[in-house]
């Protein structure tokens, strides 16, 4: 990861960051 | 043994076109199974939109990089690959997640596709420290030739394949998500694009975060309208 800082849930993924969920 | 930039860059580069020597230019088996699984197949939504943003993408970066303008289209050849890597890994892991199989919606957005294009146009285009912030904007030529400035670095790429900065974030967490052969360097690239478009470009007068957000107060209100400076 390269010290990136992930800020998705478990429950968020792309889906639902393009209302598909 | 340290490497000089010259080095790093081409095994940058090598490593890139190493990981995806094995991704065709077109759908994979498994891609295009997801494809075939969705309500509606957007095969050919795909294909014709990469036909259009070639053009577009292809123009410009000869318009930008001068007369070596072949390079464009192997830029974006090598994004191509990136792109259906990346979005296979993507619908594995949301499959996985959701245990859905059928992503009509998603991959029949517009958006998406074009969002998840242009990241991946961006990492090869930073790969080849052509989108470079520490350089600003100019890159030596391989064979050592004069150093040569170019108008590439990001967000260039958001406005050949006309896409708002607010769009394009959403696919940067996932993107490293799905790549973890990311050089340190690359995600460090990404990073910087994210925190240009929160502190930035996401809050351009023209950006969609304006209606989303009014929307979100139950829009309509003439007093609730906030201008984009506030």
């Amino acid at each position: 990861s390269h010290d990136y800082h992930f800020g998705l849930e478990d429950h968020e993924g792309i889906s639902e960051l393009f209302d598909c969920d | 043994p340290p490497q000089t930039p010259i080095r790093a860059a081409m095994t940058s580069i090598q490593q890139l076109r190493g990981d995806l020597t094995s991704s065709g230019d077109q759908p994979s088996t498994n891609l295009a199974t997801y494809f075939k699984n969705c309500t509606v197949d957007p095969m050919q939504a795909v294909l014709l939109r990469l036909e259009t943003l070639e053009q577009a993408f292809s123009q410009r970066f000869g318009q930008a990089v001068g007369p070596r303008c072949t390079l464009g289209c192997q830029r974006f050849k090598l994004g191509v690959r990136l792109y259906y890597k990346i979005m296979e890994a993507m619908l594995k892991s949301e499959e996985k997640r959701l245990s859905v199989q059928n992503f009509s919606k998603l991959l029949n957005d517009s958006t998406f596709h074009t969002s998840l294009l242009a990241c991946a146009l961006e990492v090869v285009m930073a790969t080849y420290e052509e989108s470079s912030f520490k350089t600003g904007g100019y890159n030596h030529d391989a064979a050592g030739g004069d150093p040569v400035k170019t108008d590439l670095c990001f967000p260039w790429i958001l406005d050949v394949v006309d896409l708002p900065a607010f769009d394009f974030y959403k696919v940067i967490e996932s993107f490293i998500k799905a790549e973890p052969t990311l050089s340190k360097d690359i995600v460090k690239h990404l990073e910087t694009c994210e925190n240009l478009i929160m502190e930035r470009i996401a809050w351009r007068t023209d950006s969609p975060l304006f209606e989303l957000l009014k929307q979100e107060h139950g829009g309509g209100a003439a007093d609730q309208v906030e201008t984009p400076a506030s």
